[in-house]
């Protein structure tokens, strides 16, 4: 029987959120929307872990301090450009 | 509810807000309308009112409280957008300069939430919005389309299902018109000259704002004359790394050739095109429109922090920072809650809505190519050109008055007002037929006919009984002609003809003694096309008629809409007054003439406003 084709994924040039990883993602949401003050983290995710409790409170998110994917898909939604935390 | 640190407020209630810049994404008007009805939600819960100004009604833009403005990437306040989706726009907390300004990211596709706004001009639909999709003849249209068109021009359905509505306008094309400029809005002109090169399309050739220009004339470099090509919303992409640009079809994707858009190639299954015919030599790509985003309610979010209103966590409040479409009234108690808790509640009586100082913005001027609407428009189901029929020359002002002889000899008892209502011609919907007669025309309806007089102030003499004239007709008629050359009135019912030459009458005969098959069940009508030659019409299809042989050419068949683009399909009487063709669909009429040779439909008009002139 015919085999489906394997779906190729090509890289779109200028695409920048399709080129990001999950945690590449992660850092640059955290600090852009004010829930770490210093965009380079060290890659543990215990580090994020308090960003993220945070960012999942102030989403009404469920609080598990981890990237899991209710909190990715919310970071992947479209929304305003204003900080939710600092001036 | 969060406000801003210090409670940041306006500690005015007169608030003014400018429109620095538009979106080609919704037409200006629907901008400026979004934007009204984001502030009156809050106007309608605090002491607020918001004024749009212009900059020629302000002594200094300093002034202005909020100013509104659409940007890619950096825009110049040092917090870039990041291009299609995820961050949709800011704002700034109330204060001087640019706080309380609120900025819109344009590589999203703005709309009111349910897709593109494609404005429709001409047609039948009082330009209303194209219905993406829409179905025509069985196919689904997410686009504007030329299809069923013989001139190319762009059209969509304003509603859902143009087969069944036949509700239909014609989208921003620059064959149609041109916007600003200093062409009066004139359609672009290919080819034109510009510095010695041809351009047979827009271009954005001598300008840095890339916006797509086109000249009006020949020569650009002789007249000056130019305009800016309408933004074609519905196949423009967004994103991607050429925004701004259209989907080009076909193009080529990894060796397979494509006609839509597709969502190959994607992890995330957004859909996707091509701005060049070959994606894989030029790479050049965008986003196809979707759903868009509701300028309104995005608006009225970003409005909320140029009031001093920060995020809040309850996810179905307005400041919620997720965008969330809704059609339901967006205010939640949380946002009222914070905004009375720095503005008050509004003071009794009723909100005034915001106020705009500028007298209305004026329409762009209609082409002179007037397509389908003539200049004074007339209650607004005015039909105009079907799909099936190409832009014509505008109207050349009202049938003139004709000689003013006096009337032909007519049962002279007839009174000339109409005492009863059935009496009056203007009464009556759909004429079962309509002919000119001795130089009159007559409109005949069950068993009853008017006779217009002409001359000055003509009018619809009548009723008269068919029966008095013509005995031997049936009250129902389909069409009737009178060869001009022989004064022979053909009338038909049916698949019934009588010939009546003066008082004497040959018939009833069946149509297949004129040389006419089954299939025919009625004559629509038959328009003289002198030396004793005629075309006869039923339904869509014609025949060349020999008046002298009373015979069809049965080869001559064709269809209408060859001939006569631009007549409905369904016209249900056609006849032939002062030279001109006449198709009658409903209470309208499509008139056609014929000047060298090409039929064109020169006016659209109602059937007792127009040719009866009832008031």
């Amino acid at each position: 029987a015919p085999r489906p084709r394997q779906p190729t994924f090509v890289v779109f040039p200028g695409d920048q959120q399709t080129n990001l990883t999950d945690l590449q993602l992660a850092e640059d949401y955290l600090y852009r929307y004010g829930y770490t003050h210093v965009a380079e983290m060290n890659r543990e995710k215990t580090s994020l872990g308090r960003a993220l409790r945070r960012l999942q409170q102030n989403l009404a998110l469920p609080e598990t301090g981890e990237l899991d994917n209710a909190t990715l898909e919310a970071m992947r939604a479209p929304r305003c450009g204003v900080p939710d935390l600092g001036s | 509810f969060q406000t801003f640190e210090g409670d940041l407020k306006w500690h005015h209630h007169d608030i003014t807000y400018w429109v620095q810049n538009y979106s080609e994404d919704l037409p200006r008007g629907v901008i400026d309308d979004a934007f009204a009805r984001a502030f009156a939600l809050w106007s309608a819960v605090t002491p607020l009112t918001f004024t749009q100004v212009y900059p020629q009604d302000v002594k200094d833009l300093k002034d202005v409280d909020i100013v509104i403005q659409f940007g890619y990437k950096e825009h110049g306040d040092g917090y870039p957008f990041d291009g299609k989706d995820g961050l949709l726009a800011h704002a700034f907390p109330p204060g001087p300069g640019i706080q309380g300004d609120a900025h819109f990211d344009d590589d999203e596709l703005w709309s009111l939430g349910k897709g593109v706004v494609v404005p429709t001009r001409f047609g039948n639909a009082d330009g209303a919005a194209c219905h993406f999709p829409f179905t025509f003849e069985g196919r689904s249209y997410t686009a504007c389309t030329a299809d069923g068109r013989s001139d190319g021009m762009l059209w969509c359905s304003t509603t859902a299902d143009y087969d069944t509505d036949h509700k239909f306008g014609f989208c921003p094309s620059e064959r149609l018109y041109t916007q600003n400029g200093n062409a009066d809005g004139k359609p672009c002109e290919f080819p034109f000259t510009f510095e010695g090169r041809s351009y047979s399309a827009c271009t954005t050739d001598g300008r840095s704002d890339g916006q797509l220009w086109c000249a009006t004339t020949a020569s650009y470099d002789q007249d000056r004359l130019y305009g800016f090509c309408p933004t074609r919303a519905d196949s423009t992409v967004t994103g991607g790394n050429s925004p701004g640009k259209m989907c080009t079809f076909p193009f080529v994707f990894l060796g397979q050739e494509y006609s839509t858009c597709i969502r190959e190639g994607r992890r995330d299954g957004r859909l996707w095109c091509s701005t060049t015919s070959n994606f894989d030599r030029d790479k050049k790509w965008g986003f196809c429109p979707d759903q868009g985003y509701s300028l309104f309610l995005v608006a009225a979010h970003e409005f909320g922090h140029a009031l001093g209103l920060d995020h809040t966590s309850v996810p179905e409040a307005l400041m919620y920072p997720m965008y969330r479409f809704t059609e339901e009234h967006p205010l939640h108690e949380d946002d009222v809650k914070g905004i009375q808790h720095l503005y008050g509640p509004r003071a009794e009586p009723e909100p005034r809505p915001p106020t705009t100082t500028a007298p209305e913005p004026q329409p762009t001027a209609p082409p002179t190519v007037c397509l389908t609407v003539p200049p004074t428009v007339r209650p607004s189901e005015r039909p105009t050109t079907g799909p099936t029929g190409p832009p014509s020359a505008g109207p050349t002002g009202p049938p003139t008055a004709g000689p003013s002889e006096a009337p032909t000899a007519s049962p002279s008892e007839a009174p000339t007002v109409p005492l009863d209502p059935a009496d009056d011609a203007c009464n009556v919907y759909i004429f079962d037929a309509i002919a000119e007669i001795r130089d009159h025309l007559h409109f005949f309806k069950n068993g009853r006919y008017w006779r217009l007089s002409e001359g000055r102030g003509r009018r619809a003499q009548g009723p008269f009984l068919i029966s008095d004239t013509w005995p031997k007709l049936p009250p129902k008629l389909d069409s009737a002609f009178e060869d001009p050359l022989t004064k022979k009135v053909f009338f038909f019912s049916g698949r019934q003809v009588w010939v009546y030459t003066g008082a004497s009458a040959l018939g009833p005969r069946r149509l297949d003694k004129l040389g006419l098959g089954p299939q025919v069940d009625h004559v629509t009508g038959v328009l003289p096309r002198g030396e004793g030659k005629a075309l006869l019409f039923s339904r869509q299809r014609f025949w060349r008629f020999d008046v002298k042989t009373q015979t069809v050419d049965p080869e001559s068949v064709a269809s209408v809409d060859q001939m006569f683009p631009g007549v409905p399909l369904n016209t249900h009487d056609i006849f032939q007054y002062r030279d001109k063709a006449y198709f009658c669909q409903d209470r309208f009429f499509w008139r056609v003439n014929s000047r060298n040779e090409v039929n064109q439909v020169d006016q659209v008009g109602y059937v007792t406003f127009d040719l009866l002139q009832c008031p």
